[in-house]
């Protein structure tokens, strides 16, 4: 047989079809397989795909026969999957997978001689980071493929600036194959390797395509701010540029519990000797160190001099890890702190405050009741800055910390112990070191618009964008304004953006590039994953209310979240058996988030329903 | 660039013209008082050595300073600039923005024009004139328009800054000039008997497009016995 087929089965073409319209991409992955051995085989497709993406789509078709799937609520896919599961035909088939994505698993039995394709498609809204929209394809065909592509098309009407493509398996000979091209509102870049090229040497049989694919880009910012409007719904990208950077104070507060011993402290005097590196000169600074007791490094903010850094870094290098872990008191001296700072006026009046805590455990001496550390840091805090938490390993109270951070307008983030833990601190510090705006007002006109997303924000990034979508209601006025307002390093600022309604009408004509209703869409995924992240702090009424907007808009736009899960009816044995897509959340616990996946290709489903732990 | 003068208490406006090479900087309005300096660079046209009847010349960057509130701001056809306690901020005429700060205030309305007011009745417009980006001669130029001066000093000087102070002129002896739609006269001001020709200038503050047309007595000889002193004495090192 030749190189196409193993054991029997020939990958005839597999494709990974990106358009990505206005930072909203739709992905769409097809692969057709043919089995050409005497009996039936089980055929196999696995997709990576990014935890911020949301499942739209899954078909098979088999010999002309298309098994679509359907996105139903949890609940009601549960009771299918339960019944299915007590048959022991049945399997789930998304499965966290490393630290940024989901992997979808399906295999069917194809009787000999046919012909399968199965075709995934998933849509995210890719974020603005350091400057840069980035695109992630993890990129691992089992066996050579006859016909492999990867085609990104990328529609920005504000223009794109840059385009690039990394890829980590690159060679001279695919160089050739690579191209990345782009002009005006459009971008492409295509990745079509030839069978041959496929190979990971000349005469082997298996394929070098194994590693990452990522698309990075940026568009042009001759304006702060973008405002499109399409089918009656409105996105608002906003990101200024060449803005001073506010002055910002920070407490650094660090788990130095016994847990934190070995690595993972060098990891974090590592990262934090860098983060020392970057502090700018009009900033504030202090730490707070907490195991069973809490210590300050200084007994007030101090300026970021040249004097003061080099007695931090001696600081940093010298503290040593002991006891307990004391989250609430070490929060709560952080937070008298900068409000002392602001009221005795030693920080200035234009800069902003913010508290980064690191901890890798749970809160196990003083107070350890999560609701009340949560009650005691959101009064102290009083909505007048933010806190981040950077949860550190395997044994973290995740949720509680973000949770906690949510309520206090920061985020929390995961920090995978794992040999590049520094840079994932510093990297994260390098995301809020450098706020452009503070308390970010964006206001539309009232009566012409209705479901708007998030509208104010305590920071604006340098590198990053705001976005906001929402319906338009009034289609008799002609023109959309819209207001940003935020203080910014040296004065307060009001953006305005005027689009008028029928030049807009005109621009957008070039739609045989856009698919679909691409505001829509991405003011549905915007929605949803803002209600989801405000459902982790509701309670009662509110959580429900929140949980049934968020699920109505999951089954009408047909996404695949925490609150739905698509069934898939998988043809076998004449016999249908059910497969159900869900998204794991983010409460699996790092040793469950094995690399063991990506090369499991005999699948076998649990004895009873684990893969129903609530996503969220 | 062509100046004009509103002289309301005469009903009237005189204008004249500076011509000077491009690069020169030259001092509009100085304020000893508050301060309060107005700058402008002169830029000629895309291609010097192009064969045009008259080179023009315009304001290509206009910078303002108010050492009391320790700001600048430079203001060219490409950006916008301002500088508070040495820290910048930059804009660019894509911009539609409102800046305030203890007493400034600073809007951007995009590709149209800026205004800056510097604490209650200091207020300055500056038009951007964009012209056709392949014409072979001209290149996008600036306007400055004061719109109100009454808080700035007596002593306030400069090309535009002397004008600020109510002054007296004359004109008598309409007669036939060289351009019949453009009569002489002769006119008495500064103590200097001058002779000037009706024409016109045009405002742009409004229209920034086309303008308005101001009807006024012009100044030959770069202003000459109108300003005080003579134009080169306002030429200044730098913008800032």
């Amino acid at each position: 047989l030749p190189d196409t087929v193993v054991n029997g089965i020939e990958i005839y073409s597999t494709k990974i079809n990106c358009k990505v319209t206005s930072r909203f991409a739709h992905n769409v992955v097809t692969t057709r397989a043919v089995n050409h051995a005497d009996t039936a085989k089980e055929v196999f497709f696995d997709v990576e795909l990014p935890k911020t993406a949301f499942i739209t789509n899954f078909t098979i078709t088999i010999d002309g026969v298309t098994y679509p799937g359907n996105v139903k609520e949890k609940e009601v896919a549960k009771k299918q999957y339960d019944k299915a599961v007590s048959q022991g035909k049945t399997a789930g088939l998304v499965k966290a997978s490393g630290r940024k994505l989901e992997k979808f698993t399906v295999s069917v039995n194809v009787a000999a001689g046919s012909k399968v394709t199965f075709e995934l498609t998933y849509e995210e809204l890719l974020k603005r980071q350091k400057g840069k929209y980035e695109m992630y394809i993890k990129v691992q065909p089992k066996q050579l493929v006859n016909h492999f592509e990867i085609v990104a098309d990328i529609y920005e009407p504000q223009g794109i600036k840059e385009l690039d493509a990394d890829v980590s398996f690159i060679t001279n000979d695919l160089m050739d194959v690579l191209t990345t091209s782009f002009s005006g509102k459009k971008g492409q870049v295509s990745f079509k390797p030839t069978f041959d090229q496929q190979r990971s040497c000349p005469t082997c049989s298996t394929s070098l395509l194994n590693g990452d694919f990522i698309i990075r880009y940026d568009v042009n910012r001759e304006q702060p701010g973008n405002v499109q409007i399409v089918n009656g719904y409105f996105v608002h990208f906003f990101a200024p540029q060449n803005l001073p950077v506010v002055p910002k104070n920070v407490v650094f507060v660090i788990d130095v519990s016994g847990s934190m011993s070995g690595q993972k402290m060098a990891q974090t005097k590592e990262a934090l000797l860098h983060i020392l590196n970057d502090v700018r000169e009009d900033d504030f600074l202090n730490f707070i160190l907490f195991s069973s007791d809490v210590s300050t490094w200084k007994e007030n903010m101090v300026p970021a001099t040249p004097e003061n850094l080099r007695m931090a870094r001696e600081f940093v290098r010298n503290f040593r890890v002991t006891g307990a872990t004391n989250i609430n008191d070490a929060l709560l001296k952080g937070i008298e702190m900068i409000n002392k700072a602001r009221e005795t006026g030693i920080v200035p009046e234009r800069s902003t405050s913010i508290i980064i805590m690191l901890t890798d455990g749970e809160a196990n001496t003083g107070e350890s009741r999560v609701d009340k550390i949560q009650e005691n840091v959101r009064n102290a805090i009083g909505g007048k800055f933010p806190l981040y938490n950077l949860g550190f390993g395997h044994d973290v109270n995740y949720n509680f910390l973000e949770k906690m951070a949510l309520e206090n307008h920061g985020l929390a983030r995961r920090i995978y112990e794992d040999s590049d833990a520094n840079l994932q601190m510093q990297g994260f510090y390098d995301e809020v070191a450098n706020p452009l705006l503070t308390d970010v007002d964006l206001q539309y006109p009232q009566n012409t618009i209705s479901d708007i997303t998030q509208n104010n924000y305590q920071h604006f990034y340098d590198g990053s964008e705001i976005v906001v979508a929402g319906r338009v209601v009034d289609f008799e006025t002609n023109s959309f304004v819209a207001d940003v307002k935020g203080h910014g390093a040296l004065n307060d600022l009001t953006f305005t953006e005027e689009v008028d309604l029928k030049e807009m009408e005109e621009a957008l004509k070039e739609q045989e590039y856009i698919f679909g209703d691409y505001i829509e869409r991405l003011w549905a995924y915007l929605t949803i994953e803002q209600l989801l992240e405000k459902r982790k702090n509701a309670q009662g009424e509110e959580k429900e209310k929140l949980t049934a907007q968020a699920l109505d808009l999951s089954l009408k736009y047909h996404f695949v979240t925490p609150l739905t899960s698509m069934v898939v009816t998988k043809p076998e044995d004449n016999e249908d058996s059910e497969f159900i897509a869900d998204k794991p959340g983010e409460e699996v616990k790092a040793d469950q988030i094995s690399h063991a996946y990506a090369t499991q290709l005999n699948y076998q489903p649990p004895s009873n329903p684990y893969y129903f732990v609530d996503g969220d | 660039p062509h100046f004009i003068i509103e002289v309301p208490q005469k009903d009237g406006a005189l204008c004249f013209n500076i011509d000077v090479q491009p690069g020169v900087v030259l001092n509009l309005i100085r304020d000893p008082d508050t301060g309060i300096t107005v700058n402008g660079e002169i830029i000629g046209e895309k291609d010097p050595s192009s064969e045009t009847k008259k080179k023009k010349s315009y304001f290509g960057r206009l910078g303002i300073v108010d050492p009391q509130m320790d700001l600048q701001i430079e203001v060219t056809p490409q950006k916008i600039t301002l500088w508070s306690g040495g820290r910048r901020t930059s804009f660019t005429w894509m911009d539609t923005v409102t800046i305030t700060q203890n007493g400034l205030s600073v809007t951007i309305n995009k590709k149209k024009n800026m205004v800056v007011s510097i604490g209650d009745g200091v207020t300055f417009v500056i038009v951007l004139h964009e012209v056709w980006k392949k014409h072979p001669i001209h290149q996008d130029f600036l306007g400055l328009y004061t719109v109100d001066s009454h808080r700035m000093s007596t002593k306030t000087h400069g090309l535009l800054g002397q004008f600020f102070h109510p002054f007296d002129f004359e004109v008598f002896d309409v007669r036939p000039g060289s351009d019949p739609k453009k009569p002489d006269a002769t006119m008495i001001v500064k103590n200097h008997k001058l002779i000037v020709t009706w024409g016109s200038q045009k405002d742009y503050r409004m229209d920034s497009g086309h303008g308005t047309k101001v009807s006024c007595w012009f100044v030959h000889d770069n202003g000459s016995g109108l300003i005080d002193g003579v134009h080169t004495d306002y030429i200044v090192p730098t913008l800032f």
